[in-house]
């Protein structure tokens, strides 16, 4: 069987670390 | 001489390709503006397979920033639908389903050998090339936790004016309508006329209400096992509403109520069965509540009594016990009021039993939620993107 592939590790911030960076405020205010 | 070429069209392979531009209208489209109905007749979680065929093709490109800005986006669109329908089970329960999906389909699709166990050679095949998204797939755990706590929240307070009424005031067993005394009953409905409010609730509404959350669960393709969760959860909170509405009222500590309960709670027994339900520990959680109907029907005068009654009570507090005790209140010439001695009595034998303390049960207790790897044995070239979901712009590769 073929050796598994590398996969390149994606970093993400962490659910609370997005809801501090304010992702997730209402955007439709203008 | 003519000659014809046929060109075969490249097998499907399970991705689909977008230009960056069109991401904005992909997330609108499939998360934003999407609503359950428009894909009820299609395969369930059908938007979080959509997803993933997207990221599969960002990943095959090698594309990482692709993959960065389609999750991120998805996510934040995810929380913001949330957000918006924070009292809106249906929503919630989608996107639950929705979420967990796509984490399950993140981990089955991921190369690790530990989730793959179950794959077709095909699935193996559809694996991500390039990249690992464990870091996205914990972003996308602690996301289900958030919207399974928003799903027991929103039912809970769906459920909440109907649990003590169904369960302690209505009258489901026919032959007892009459055993009440007049007061009891007079008040009751001159209370509900006054309010301007709907009669009380049966037991049968919330049976019914119990029924709708499951279907819709069901419907949606959420995983059984957090919809079982999901209905513990709530069975613990019709125990909890509906025993200190108990320890608070006189009225309704009788025989009469304890044995208006034990049907009751034999009737919700029942729908746990026919839901193939009975294994979720729902009916665990209403344990304390199952003790004190039978203490409200069993003999409560003689030193034997009191010995039953303490190998019976282990789910509930001595306060709870002694308080129920004290309300009893006999409604005809057949019953008694328990004695002080009595009481006492059963004090003694229990002074020694550790526990908390307490009278009233937490209503707001949550179990810890589990999400089990589920799989799916589905083949993601044989998806159907029906027209109605405006996604014309995604190229089949």
């Amino acid at each position: 069987r073929p050796p598994s592939r590398i996969r390149v590790l994606l970093k993400a911030p962490t659910l609370a670390e997005m809801e501090e960076m304010n992702i997730f405020e209402d955007d439709e205010s203008p | 001489r003519q000659v014809t070429v046929q060109r075969k069209e490249k097998d499907f392979e399970g991705m689909l390709e977008y230009y960056k531009e069109d991401e904005a209208l992909l997330v609108k489209n499939l998360v934003t503006d999407m609503k359950p109905n428009v894909v009820s007749a299609t395969v369930p979680c059908l938007p979080a397979y959509i997803l993933f065929m997207c990221i599969r093709h960002a990943d095959y490109i090698n594309d990482d920033q692709k993959v960065h800005s389609l999750l991120t986006s998805t996510i934040n669109a995810i929380k913001k639908v949330l957000k918006k329908n924070n009292d809106d089970f249906e929503m919630t329960s989608f996107w639950l389903a929705n979420t967990s999906r796509l984490l399950h389909c993140l981990k089955q699709y991921s190369g690790d050998e530990a989730f793959m166990t179950q794959n077709s050679a095909k699935q193996n095949e559809h694996c991500l090339k390039n990249f690992d998204l464990a870091e996205y797939r914990q972003v996308l755990s602690d996301l289900s936790i958030q919207i399974y706590q928003q799903l027991v929240r929103v039912a809970e307070a769906i459920m909440q004016p109907m649990i003590v009424s169904s369960m302690l005031e209505s009258e489901s067993i026919p032959s007892l309508a009459g055993v009440k005394p007049m007061g009891y009953r007079n008040r009751t409905s001159s209370f509900d006329c006054e309010d301007g409010g709907p009669a009380g609730y049966t037991l049968e509404a919330l049976i019914r209400q119990l029924g709708q959350f499951y279907t819709t669960m069901a419907d949606h393709g959420l995983d059984p096992e957090i919809g079982e969760q999901v209905v513990r959860q709530l069975f613990y909170s019709i125990n909890a509403v509906t025993l200190n509405n108990l320890l608070l009222r006189k009225d309704v500590c009788s025989w009469s109520t304890g044995m208006q309960l034990r049907y009751n709670i034999s009737q919700l027994e029942e729908w746990l069965r026919g839901k193939n339900l009975h294994q979720s520990g729902a009916i665990a959680t209403m344990e304390p509540l199952i003790q004190a109907a039978q203490l409200l029907q069993v003999k409560k005068k003689t030193s034997q009594d009191a010995e039953a009654i303490c190998s019976l009570c282990t789910a509930l507090s001595l306060q709870q016990i002694v308080k129920i005790l004290n309300l009893y209140t006999p409604l005809n010439e057949f019953e008694e009021r328990v004695t002080v001695s009595f009481i006492r009595d059963i004090q003694n034998r229990l002074q020694d039993r550790i526990e908390i303390n307490q009278l009233l049960v937490d209503t707001k207790h949550t179990f810890p939620v589990l999400f089990p790897y589920t799989p799916s044995a589905l083949s993601l070239e044989t998806l159907h993107i029906p027209a109605s979901l405006n996604l014309d712009f995604l190229t089949r590769v």
